[in-house]
């Protein structure tokens, strides 16, 4: 175990533990600026932790950031440990980021999916979803992007649960969800809403589930364009951007479609870098230039957050 | 664990709608197990598929019988795990 977050290994993958140990340490260490918050337990009775940046104040307006809703994308929450410390490193130290300090808080969950996570290092590094039983004695788990109260069961989600976009049962169905939602909901005062998955270099914001525009289309089309050109500012690294529904395809029950449904205006989801040739198999080697580039897009939406107050 | 030996991801190439929907098909054919790391979306757009080891001669042979282009993308998904594990285990010690 690395003795600091400054000893950390940034440029490998970790374990549930060696991230919930980092985020323990993290804590320790920066006990003015970062505190750690238990939103709720997953099925198998894990812990779900999310890290809450915080100069001050009470129910300050927030920024929240998910990595690893979907398992077996260990780039995301390796990049979400990498942001961890970054923001740590950067308050009183870089403008930008002690200005969003100063005003809001942020929210950060590294593994938003810790069963699932656990799983790709014990049984199947290739799994998606969730471990939550399901009608199939055969077939465990749900899709947690497919399962969020948002044209929940539409086009773009499996009625199967043997699929790996399987909706659940019912919306929030999946406690690691719900947890979110209740914190969300709780909190009050979330301004933007950001999920990281992996691959396919892309930055979205709603909608996925209907064609139909959202209302503030036209300023999150600009967000997201700054977002993309600041992160391809450092490796030239190009990411499309779009709504979901336009830009991929049909996906119902997202995330950020329910957070933008919330009211939360600035609801975006980024897919990270891939080479074309790795996938989901990014080597290690990729965790921190993937982490810096990414940091720009996310500090873009972050000020511009700031900035435009609603 | 699970392995994934002789697993191999494709990258499909689909010209026209009509190479799209016979993508999609394939993504109905349970029993070849296919894991579809990016869907069938619209033409042009890359598509990648991890096809089990027992299923990779089917697929070829339906992608190759309906004029479909792909390119393997990984050749054995085990080879990149087990590179991934040695490289955690070897920071570990």
């Amino acid at each position: 175990r690395a003795s600091s977050t400054d000893t950390f290994n940034y440029a490998t993958y970790h374990t549930l533990e060696e991230i919930y140990d980092f985020m323990d340490k993290l804590v320790a260490e920066h006990p003015q600026l970062v505190s750690k918050l238990q939103i709720g337990s997953t099925y198998e009775g894990l812990p779900i932790h999310v890290l809450k940046f915080s100069t001050g104040g009470s129910q300050r307006p927030a920024i929240w950031i998910d990595t690893g809703i979907h398992s077996r994308e260990w780039i995301t929450q390796a990049s979400g440990v990498w942001f961890a410390k970054k923001i740590t490193e950067d308050y009183g130290q870089d403008p930008t980021v002690t200005s969003i300090l100063d005003n809001l808080d942020i929210f950060l969950e590294i593994v938003t999916n810790p069963d699932g996570f656990a799983f790709t290092h014990s049984q199947n590094r290739l799994w998606r979803k969730t471990r939550s039983a399901t009608s199939s004695p055969l077939c465990v788990g749900v899709d947690a992007n497919r399962n969020w109260d948002a044209g929940f069961g539409k086009a773009g989600a499996s009625s199967s649960p043997c699929s790996d976009t399987y909706h659940g049962k019912s919306a929030n169905s999946e406690v690691e969800v719900q947890a979110i939602v209740n914190f969300v909901k709780n909190h009050g005062n979330i301004k933007a809403f950001i999920s990281i998955h992996s691959y396919s270099q892309l930055l979205l914001y709603p909608y996925g589930y209907t064609s139909q525009p959202a209302p503030d289309q036209t300023e999150l089309h600009q967000v997201a364009k700054s977002a993309v050109t600041a992160l391809a500012s450092l490796y030239g690294t190009e990411y499309q951007y779009g709504s979901i529904i336009d830009t991929i395809y049909q996906a119902s029950g997202s995330s950020i479609d329910w957070a933008y449904n919330q009211g939360i205006k600035y609801a975006f989801t980024f897919e990270l870098r891939d080479t074309g040739r790795y996938g989901f198999l990014l080597p290690a080697s990729q965790i921190i230039p993937t982490a810096q580039e990414t940091w720009l897009g996310l500090l873009t939406i972050m000020e511009h957050t700031q900035t435009h107050p609603y | 664990s699970e392995n994934f030996v002789g697993h191999q991801v494709l990258r499909i190439t689909a010209a026209d709608a009509a190479q799209v929907q016979k993508v999609a098909e394939l993504q109905d054919l349970e029993h070849l197990k296919l894991d579809f790391w990016r869907g069938p979306t619209q033409p042009g757009s890359p598509i990648d598929v991890r096809v089990p080891f027992a299923s990779v001669q089917a697929v070829k042979i339906f992608l190759e019988a309906h004029g479909l282009s792909y390119e393997v993308m990984i050749k054995d998904v085990q080879e990149l795990l087990d590179e991934e594990q040695e490289q955690m285990l070897a920071f570990r010690s």
